[in-house]
């Protein structure tokens, strides 16, 4: 195991295990902040972490991020680890967060897809989806950005077993999404959702399975906005700001449309930086510096939601 | 582990609603194993198609007959995925 965080390189890619072992020792490193919550177990049986910052309280209002549902994504995971040490190193040290920290709690989900990015480790690095077995084909896995109850089975989602993205036969079919599912509803106390995706340089709000504006559209637009001129600041790269349909195309069966209707308003989903023109090969030297431009609109959007509870 | 030698990455800037619907249509070609990771869906967007070396030449073909201008963006995936591989080895030694 890592003795410490300070020998682990954030600039590089690393395993399922690293990671995993990382977070052990992030949380002995940050006992008093971070506790890793086992919130169920993958498909084929991998154990699904969740690292919780909290400095107290009962049930406070939380902020979920979630990185990696797509397992090639690379760039979203080592991002979530960078983002996870960012967290824990700036607290005490960084005023806003310190006080976003003392009112609310910070639900992070790094490998949201264990046995898609173990896959992509030992047998196929373009892997997209879950693992999972679809009877009567020989195609494997599911989608897990169509699964969600939200708009399930409409357009922009597979019925085909071998499509890319492929629904699954029903909604949270995929015992990953399920899991998550059942954290969510069970604290019932979640104010935002931010799901971490790559690539193509965009920050999406509700809705993808319909072309509708949300009720919240203004304020979520012009939040969003705002998250990205804070991170454009930092080595300009331009970013997108839309609803899903409107800025990639109409997709059902999404993590941030099921948020949304579940009543969570500051629902965004980040489609992570190309500038090296790469896709999901981003070279590792790129890691650092596309966590650190994430992290100020991640934050810009976690305070705004600190300071207009609803 | 499935080996990506000589499949390329290539990526339009689509021009026109024509170019989306012709490309659309090279998307339903299943036989080709075309990977789009990024969808012909509008002129404000690139699309990206990572394209096997069985069908580079068909693909080509294709988006020439039809006057779609395409730049290649990864050469050969293979040796990306060779220096990934090195470098997360590098590291962890």
């Amino acid at each position: 195991r890592e003795r410490s965080t300070r020998s682990f390189n954030f600039g590089a890619y690393h395993t399922l295990e690293t990671i995993y072992s990382w977070m052990d020792t992030l949380v002995a490193q940050h006992a008093n902040l971070i506790t890793k919550q086992e919130v169920g177990r993958s498909y084929e049986n991998r154990p699904m972490y969740v690292l919780k910052f909290s400095t107290g309280g009962s049930n406070r209002p939380a902020i979920w991020i979630d990185t990696g549902i797509h397992a090639r994504e690379w760039v979203s995971q080592a991002t979530g680890v960078w983002t996870a040490n960012k967290i824990a190193t700036d607290y005490g040290t960084d005023a806003s967060l310190t006080s976003l920290l003392n009112t609310m709690d910070i639900y992070l989900m790094i490998l949201t897809n264990p046995d898609g990015y173990a896959y992509t480790h030992s047998s196929d690095r373009m892997w997209r989806k879950t693992r999972s077995i679809n009877s009567g084909y020989s195609c494997r896995g599911v989608d897990p950005n169509r699964n969600w109850d939200a708009g399930f089975g409409g357009p922009g989602a597979s019925s085909y077993p071998c499509s890319d993205s492929y629904r699954g036969p029903s909604a949270h079919s995929e015992i990953e999404v399920k899991n998550v599912v059942n954290l969510i509803k069970s604290h019932g106390n979640f104010k935002a959702f931010i799901s971490v995706h790559a690539y193509s340089q965009l920050l999406m709000y509700p809705y993808g399975y319909s072309c509708n504006n949300v009720p919240d559209q203004p304020e979520l637009d012009s939040v969003g906005r705002a998250a990205v001129q804070k991170l454009t600041s930092l080595y300009g790269t331009s970013y997108k700001v839309g609803s899903i349909c409107k800025i990639i195309y109409q997709a059902s069966g999404g993590s941030i449309d099921w948020s949304y209707n579940l009543g969570i308003k500051y629902s965004y989903a980040f489609e992570l930086r190309d500038t090296g023109r790469y896709g999901f090969i981003l070279p590792s030297s790129q890691i650092i510096p596309t966590a650190s431009e994430t992290w100020l609109a991640l934050k810009h959007i976690m305070e705004y939601v600190r300071d207009h509870p609803y | 582990e499935r080996v990506f030698t000589g499949d390329q990455v290539i990526r339009v800037n689509v021009q026109s609603e024509e170019q989306i619907k012709l490309l659309q249509a090279l998307e339903a070609a299943e036989e080709q194993e075309l990977d789009f990771w990024l969808h012909p869906v509008s002129t404000e967007l690139p699309v990206d198609i990572r394209v096997p070396r069985s069908s580079l030449s068909s693909v080509k073909e294709y988006l020439d007959a039809h006057g779609i201008p395409f730049s290649v963006m990864i050469n050969n995936v293979q040796e990306l995925l060779n220096e990934e591989k090195a470098a997360m080895e590098e590291n962890q030694r």
